[in-house]
């Protein structure tokens, strides 16, 4: 049977370890400037 | 297992620059006034799957003014981008295509041109001159001014003020006018046009020569004027692109809608 778990308690135990130094992908947007901002 | 939907394209992705290249090309292909543009940023992109090999892709784009006239020749990849100190217009492009078996086409753009804020030049640069409102009756004065000379000097055609492109106004040292204008040859002679300027009419679309001038008129601290003007040549207009809206000048505002 399922039991249904706290979210904090859940997350706590799903999060996955991040290796060491990990670096989030840049956001897919806006894109890179290729001149300069206004 | 239906197949998973496809991973979202990022802004910086090839198929996201192809996009945002034939986009780029569509909006200076069917402009009709002021200066090409040049990509600055893709700010966002969402595609919208049709079907097999079919999508619609929604495209906001950043674009920025170059130093080209719109009629120019040059290839975009040649023009210059202003720089942020010769106050850059900013172009503001929302862009639909479809993308059928790879092949890319424009269904619809819409774009806002608007020049950088006065504020934001002179923070950075406050001896940097400005531009000016096109129907600032110095400059008006002064693109009159600098046309009349070139024709009365010239050896060629009779040229006609299409449109002002852009105009500053430098107050010190000294106080001078420059001007940026789009013209084109008429079926006259300088010298024909000094008889009857009213019979000095644009050349027709299939001879039309269309060209640009910059032009300096200095006040103080003494009178001064600079003229140059360059013609491309005829240029056969792609079919599918209207040429100028006659008759008559038109002014290029830095803020303007094209769609």
């Amino acid at each position: 049977s399922l039991t249904k778990r706290a979210v904090a308690e859940a997350a706590q135990h799903d999060k996955v370890p991040r290796p060491v130094g990990f670096v989030p992908p840049p956001p897919p947007c806006p894109g890179k400037i290729r001149h300069f901002d206004i | 297992v239906p197949a998973a939907p496809p991973a979202p394209l990022g802004c910086d992705d090839p198929e996201s620059e192809a996009a945002a290249e034939v986009a780029v090309n569509y909006i200076n292909g069917h402009s009709q006034h002021g200066y090409k543009f040049a990509l600055n940023r893709i700010e966002d992109i969402r595609v919208v799957h049709q079907g097999p090999n079919n999508d619609i892709i929604f495209l906001e784009l950043d674009l920025l003014e170059t130093k080209c006239p719109i009629l120019s020749p040059t290839p975009l990849a040649n023009c210059t981008v202003r720089s942020f100190a010769e106050h850059a217009v900013e172009g503001d492009c929302d862009v639909k295509l479809q993308k059928v078996d790879g092949t890319l086409s424009v269904l619809a753009s819409k774009c806002h041109s608007h020049a950088d804020s006065r504020e934001d030049i002179i923070k950075i640069c406050p001896d940097c001159p400005l531009l000016e409102p096109l129907n600032n009756t110095d400059v008006l004065g002064a693109v009159s001014a600098a046309l009349n000379d070139y024709n009365s000097k010239t050896t060629g055609p009779y040229l006609r003020l299409l449109e002002i492109g852009r105009a500053k106004i430098q107050y010190h040292p000294g106080h001078a006018v420059v001007t940026e204008f789009a013209v084109g040859a008429t079926n006259c002679s300088a010298e024909e046009a000094k008889a009857n300027v009213g019979a000095c009419q644009l050349l027709p679309e299939d001879q039309s020569n269309f060209g640009f001038c910059t032009a300096v008129m200095v006040k103080r601290p003494s009178q001064d004027l600079q003229v140059d003007c360059q013609l491309y040549g005829h240029q056969v207009p792609p079919p599918d692109i209207p040429l100028l809206s006659w008759p008559g000048v038109t002014y290029n505002h830095p803020g303007q809608d094209t769609s």
